[in-house]
């Protein structure tokens, strides 16, 4: 299967719900600096369940889209779906990550085809299609791929292990 | 313990060189990976060496900035081909790159898209037009916000 | 101690943002420092904040990578406008550069050569063009060692 | 004033004694992946007092010239020599650093037209030509140009008291 297409709702610079696709087998993300493209890929990341360290943000509540200069709306909150297309029973499921705020904290939802399921469900579900998040061997973050071939020994045993 | 880990080291390791001789477009190169600890692996680190086309053995850390970015695209493809993932996201993983590399990567990666979605963010025109189709991104002033164009490539390609 | 910092301050926290609008060519575009001890500044820090063109007041983390490379000259040359340098050397600062702000850098820059010397490592035509001489580097396999070619541009001009 | 012209001498990838230059006020330095401008870049760095470990190398026996793959020769040495023209006196003057190795343990001598001078002194000289090598806020090595913005406001205070 693959990534056929994406419903980005005000996450991160992209504001109102969006619906960006069809993704192809070798799909090119392009623009000028600035314009969303590793925010684009932080919200692949968002809705695979990769945790807001790694998305340049430091509480789940700076992934929800702000204007620039204001602060966050205490009732704002955000979603991303992936629709995923099984290539063998050609059938499409849905996989969302969504973050509401109550009362001034922000929590995520994790949906599979609009239910709502606990999050141990929907990392099951994931590496049933093969997206094994934990170990991240498939998503190279701006600035990072050198890093990859200057691991020590360790680091790299370590990062062997996380996929054996 | 010690057999999951050796299933995985010696499919990542049997396969890293022919990668590496792939995207490098060249025989000579070579890439292998050596285990500091036979009887226990697991407990001491694995050593990583990428030999650039033309060039002999040299540390790893006194290779350039260009030379990394290869081998450590090879170091990725490999360990995919233990555990491969149905999709690659990689972004601006060619800054480093010049023309050559560029090339070779991109049809590398371009070869490679049968058999598994690559998502590329990019810059560089020589890259992103291998694409079969792009998403261009601009900041929408009027709405504050980004906004997206999708352009299939394969009605374009001859 | 208070003296001779806050001279360095002052200078640098001045010319900041005019350089980054020049760069940037925009007026829209703002860069400041704030001290966050005024009494002792030497025992706090520094906030420095880049607002590129059209945007509003963001926190520098969330800034792209190009955003906070253009974010990054402006204060490397601010601060030489308060201890001038007789040269720079930037090696592949353009990397995270999409087109528009190649020309721009390479535009200050070779405005900037008027008074002082850069040299600079770069892939890119579009940079490398602008300069008035080159040294083209490649590896001489024959005799395994860097080689160097120097070219005058300055002949080639119209 | 502005460097005229370099004289590399077995220092890293490059091998016997190399002139290059003259240099104009705009230079650029151009050449394929791993052909060594990074390399040269280091050259400079090192004939004005940079130390090894900012130069990729971790002793200074690492940047005299050595064939791929084979050992280095314990009575290889190394030198660069900058030629700097000051434009109001219209006068040369050579700075030089070596390497030289005795008993297995390398060196560093520095040099002032061709005579040898304390480092002290060499630090000085290059002070008076407005050359401040401790601030080192002229030199941006290769991929850290990003970091420079993403300083903590500490680290700033601390880069602007070493130029104050
Ligand atoms: N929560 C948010 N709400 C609104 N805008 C945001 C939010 N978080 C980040 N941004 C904006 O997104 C922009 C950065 O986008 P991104 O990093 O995706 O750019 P990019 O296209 O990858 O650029 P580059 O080519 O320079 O890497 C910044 O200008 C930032 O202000
Ligand atoms: N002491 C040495 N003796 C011989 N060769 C060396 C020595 N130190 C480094 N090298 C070689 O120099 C090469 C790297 O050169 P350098 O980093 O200058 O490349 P570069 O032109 O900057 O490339 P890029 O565009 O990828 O950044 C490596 O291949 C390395 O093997
Ligand atoms: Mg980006
Ligand atoms: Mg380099």
């Amino acid at each position: 299967g693959y990534i056929e297409q994406l419903e980005v709702e005000n996450f991160k610079s992209y504001r109102d719900r969006q619906i960006i696709g069809p993704f192809k087998k070798f799909q090119s993300i392009i623009g000028p600096n600035g314009a969303g493209k590793s925010n684009l890929m932080d919200a692949i990341s968002f809705v695979l369940g990769v945790k807001t360290s790694q998305l340049r943000g430091s509480t789940l509540a700076d992934l929800i889209y702000r204007p620039d200069g204001q602060q966050l709306d205490p009732n704002a909150s955000c979603s991303i779906k992936l629709i995923w297309f099984n290539e063998e029973t050609r059938e499409d499921t849905v996989f969302q990550r969504r973050i509401v705020q109550k009362q001034g904290k922000a929590t995520s939802e994790y949906l599979i085809d609009a239910e709502t399921v606990k999050k141990e469900e929907y990392v099951d579900a994931l590496k049933n299609i093969g997206v094994l998040v934990k170990a991240r061997n498939f998503l190279v973050f701006q600035g990072e791929v050198e890093a990859i071939a200057s691991q020590t020994p360790k680091e790299l045993t370590a990062m062997i292990e996380t996929i054996a | 313990r010690y057999t999951l880990f050796m299933s995985a080291f010696d499919k990542i390791s049997k396969s890293i060189d022919s990668i590496y001789k792939k995207i490098t477009q060249n025989n000579s190169s070579r890439a292998y990976l050596t285990l500091e600890n036979l009887q226990e692996p697991y407990l001491e680190g694995i050593k990583f060496n990428a030999i650039p086309p033309s060039k002999r053995f040299r540390d790893m850390e006194q290779l350039s900035g260009g030379e990394k970015t290869v081998a450590a695209l090879a170091l990725l493809f490999a360990i995919h081909s233990f555990r491969p993932s149905p999709f690659f996201i990689l972004d601006e993983v060619d800054a480093a790159l010049d023309a050559g590399n560029v090339a070779n990567v991109a049809n590398y990666i371009q070869e490679r898209s049968e058999d598994l979605q690559c998502i590329v963010i990019s810059l560089k025109d020589t890259f992103y037009s291998k694409a079969r189709a792009l998403v261009g991104i601009y900041k929408d002033q009027k709405t504050a916000s980004s906004s997206t164009l999708t352009l299939d490539l394969e009605n374009y390609r001859d």
